[in-house]
Parts: C-alpha cells; sequence; structure tokens
C-alpha cells in the first residue's frame, strides 16, 4: 500500500519563453496565458450551454497548482479568457496535489511538452541549412531545413529525412548510413549543427548564469542564410 | 478518455506552431 506520488507519472511541466495559446478540446481547455502559467478549464454541457466549472493554474515552473470553481461551483460560460479566481482558491504543490487532479496535470503537461516540442530556443543558420534546437529538453527535438528544400527531423526516437524529390526515409537512433550517400551527407550535416546547436545553448546557459539580472538570451538566432 | 490528445492535432494549434519560427531570415 505505498502511497502514490505525482513525481512518478509525470515531472514539473515548464512553460518558460513559450507563447500564449488557448486550444480548445473536448472536456477543456488547455492555455498558455501571456504569465506564462498553464491554464486547464474543465468544461461541462455542450454548445451554448458549455460552462466551465473547474480551473486549475499551473505556475509556469509547475510546481504550484491553483484550484477553483467559478461562481461558486455553478460555472462560468465559456469565454475567451480563463474565469478569473474567487476568493477561495485551493493553492497546491506539485508534491501534494490530490490524485484525483493528476490525470489533468498530466494533460496539462503532454499539451506543453508538444508546444516546447516546436518552439525553437536556439535558431542556427549553417552554410547549408538552417537548424532549430527545439524547447522540449532533455533530448530536445531539432528541425534542419536546407536551402535546397530537403529536411530532416531529429527527435529522441528517430531521424526523419525529406529529400529535395519529397521521398522521406525513416532512420533510427545515431544511424548514418542512410539510403545513399547523398542522403548520408546530408544526414551527417544535421548531426554537426545539432551538435553546434548543443555546444552553443549550454554556453549561452552559462553566461545566462552570470549575468546580474537572470537575463534571458533565449530565444535565439544565430548567423543568417548565406 | 476523458482527455484525448485528438485536440492536439488540428489546423489552429499548426497555424500556432507556424509562427513560433523566427521571422524573416527565412
Amino acid at each position: 500500500n505505498r502511497m502514490r506520488t505525482l513525481q512518478e507519472f509525470v515531472s514539473p511541466l515548464r512553460a518558460h519563453r513559450l507563447k500564449p495559446i488557448r486550444q480548445k478540446t473536448k472536456n477543456a481547455v488547455v492555455s498558455i496565458l501571456d504569465s506564462e502559467e498553464v491554464c486547464m478549464e474543465l468544461l461541462k454541457g455542450n454548445g451554448a450551454q458549455e460552462r466551465v466549472k473547474e480551473v486549475l493554474r499551473i505556475s509556469s515552473d509547475g510546481s504550484m497548482v491553483h484550484i477553483y470553481c467559478p461562481n461558486e461551483g455553478r460555472g462560468f460560460p465559456l469565454d475567451d479568457r480563463p474565469p478569473s479566481p474567487p476568493d477561495d482558491v485551493f493553492i497546491y504543490s506539485f508534491d501534494n496535489l490530490p490524485e484525483k487532479y493528476w490525470k489533468k496535470y498530466q494533460y496539462a503537461s503532454k499539451f506543453i511538452h508538444l508546444v516546447r516540442s516546436k518552439t525553437p530556443k536556439i535558431t542556427l543558420y549553417t552554410k547549408y541549412a538552417k537548424c532549430m534546437l527545439m524547447e522540449n529538453s532533455p533530448q530536445a527535438d531539432v528541425e534542419v531545413c536546407f536551402y535546397d528544400g530537403a529536411k530532416i527531423n531529429k527527435t529522441s526516437e528517430f531521424l526523419r529525412i525529406i529529400e529535395k524529390s519529397g521521398k522521406s526515409h525513416n532512420l533510427k537512433g545515431e544511424m548514418v548510413n542512410g539510403p545513399s550517400e547523398e542522403v548520408n551527407s546530408y544526414v551527417e550535416h544535421a548531426h554537426e549543427a545539432h551538435q553546434t546547436c548543443l555546444d552553443l545553448e549550454s554556453i549561452i546557459a552559462v553566461q545566462e548564469e552570470r549575468t546580474e539580472k537572470r537575463m534571458s538570451f533565449f530565444p535565439i538566432i544565430i548567423g543568417r542564410r548565406p | 478518455d476523458e482527455f484525448d490528445t485528438e485536440a492536439f492535432r488540428d489546423d489552429r494549434l499548426e497555424a500556432y506552431f507556424k509562427q513560433l519560427v523566427p521571422p524573416g531570415m527565412k
């Protein structure tokens, strides 16, 4: 009967530097606010009768969760922004969030992970390609767009190559021996550009630490298209 | 599933992802 913890299922989400978005799903609206908080509005009812019955606001570092039921539980008509908090708000930390909210937190975390995988942190222009290292570290996704039209997507699971002709290949892991020498040269350049982005990321992160006011240098664009 | 991720694949979200790419210097 060991007590399970939310940490076993998901690590605290991180929404720093993510741009606001409001995305409606079947039973909820998931949003990234200007404050970089992540908000989930749980919906009840259909169509014009849809009402926001419960709101979870998660801090941008995922460590705190504020929960409230608008209009003393009667809900609020769905609007273009979350209902503002009433007087009685329940405040939990990531570690003591009641289990009944774990699934909602995981859902918000899944959404944030998807947005981070599409949000460039470093954009590096090399001689042959624009390389973007995304925010979803560790093992962040990489997108390498070659000026001649070819494209390579790298994730922790696979490497996808789309040739100029539009033909695509999926390679597993760090394999370099793709289907042809030409494709191999693209893959090799993508690996090099990826490593350069990782090196730049760690150098710039160290410099960030050193600045007094914790300036953020990310997202950053390095170089320009030849 | 009460919270499906199907809604994470719609045109509106794709448009949002597109505008995340740095402007200019395309």
